[in-house]
């Protein structure tokens, strides 16, 4: 039989596990300014 | 295993940044009003690839307004941006572009320009003056009279207004009208002009010289008026700037009004 397991117990167990330190890229966009922003 | 499609380019990647020049480069030949603009930030950018070596490169770009003139001759690369408190203006493109074998090309931009919001300036700057509406009937008496002035003194050819490119009004301290307008030099002396002002026509494009002037009146506490005009001297004009018909009655433009930009 399949149990379903609670949501929040499968992410638990799914979260890859991140080195210490971990700092995820910047998200590819939008990218830098130059000058300003308005 | 088929190969893993390539990982999405980011926007700050040597191939956009490439892409956004090219494309910046090309809005600013294409133009035909107003200034130069410069990249600020590229927004997005998609690459939906066609076949080996060919690709399609759709770019959102936010420009801002430089200080060149559209007709200067000043490279990009040289051309001051506006800073906010001046009033900054904003461009946002789409551009759509292609590449094969490496070689990128525009097929298409659309842009609109618009001023930075009256209240954010005045946030950070209570007192800066702020760009004059459209039919602001101070900036083109002061576009007159300086055009007149500037006529009226010189010893060189006669020139008429093609479009004033700002104006900004200061009421206290002082009430000083600021206009800035490009030119363009016409076939008469400007001791001809006076006998007869109505033969005096721009330039055929093969002789064209276009110029630029900026005009400050001051109209309070006392009346003064500076006039400032450069000619660029004859520049071999861009494909991109054709002579159209009524290319010397062109209208007079101000610009706080949103220009917009559609080139295929």
């Amino acid at each position: 039989s399949v149990a379903k397991r609670a949501v929040a117990e499968a992410a638990q167990h799914d979260k890859v596990p991140r080195p210490v330190g971990f700092v995820p890229p910047p998200p590819p966009c939008p990218g830098r300014i130059r000058y300003f922003d308005i | 295993v088929p190969a893993a499609p390539p990982a999405p380019l980011g926007c700050d990647d040597p191939e956009s940044e490439a892409a956004a020049e090219v494309a910046v480069n090309y809005i600013n030949g294409h133009s035909h009003h107003g200034y130069k603009f410069a990249l600020n930030r590229i927004e997005d950018i998609r690459v939906v690839p066609q076949g080996p070596n060919n690709d399609i490169i759709f770019l959102e770009l936010d420009l801002l307004e430089t200080k060149c003139p559209i007709l200067s001759p000043t490279p990009l690369a040289n051309c001051t941006v506006r800073s906010f408190a001046e009033h900054a203006v904003e461009g946002d493109c789409d551009v759509k572009l292609q590449k094969v074998d490496g070689i990128l090309s525009v097929l298409a931009s659309k842009c609109h320009s618009h001023a930075d919001s009256r209240e954010d300036i005045l946030k950070v700057c209570p007192d800066c003056p702020l760009l004059a509406s459209m039919n602001n009937t101070e900036v083109l008496e002061t576009v007159s009279a300086a055009l007149n002035d500037y006529n009226s003194k010189t010893t060189d050819s006669y020139l008429r207004l093609l479009e004033i490119g700002r104006a900004k009004i200061q009421y206290h301290p002082g009430h000083v009208v600021a206009t800035e307008f490009a030119v363009g030099a016409t076939n008469c002396s400007a001791q001809e002009a006076k006998a007869n002002v109505g033969a005096c026509q721009l330039l055929p494009e093969d002789q064209s010289n276009f110029g630029f002037c900026t005009a400050v009146m001051v109209k309070a506490p006392s009346q003064d008026l500076q006039v400032d005009c450069q000619l660029y001297g004859h520049q071999v004009p861009a494909p991109a700037f054709p002579c159209f018909p009524g290319y010397s009655r062109l209208l007079v433009l101000l610009q706080g009004i949103i220009l917009s930009q559609d080139t295929s």
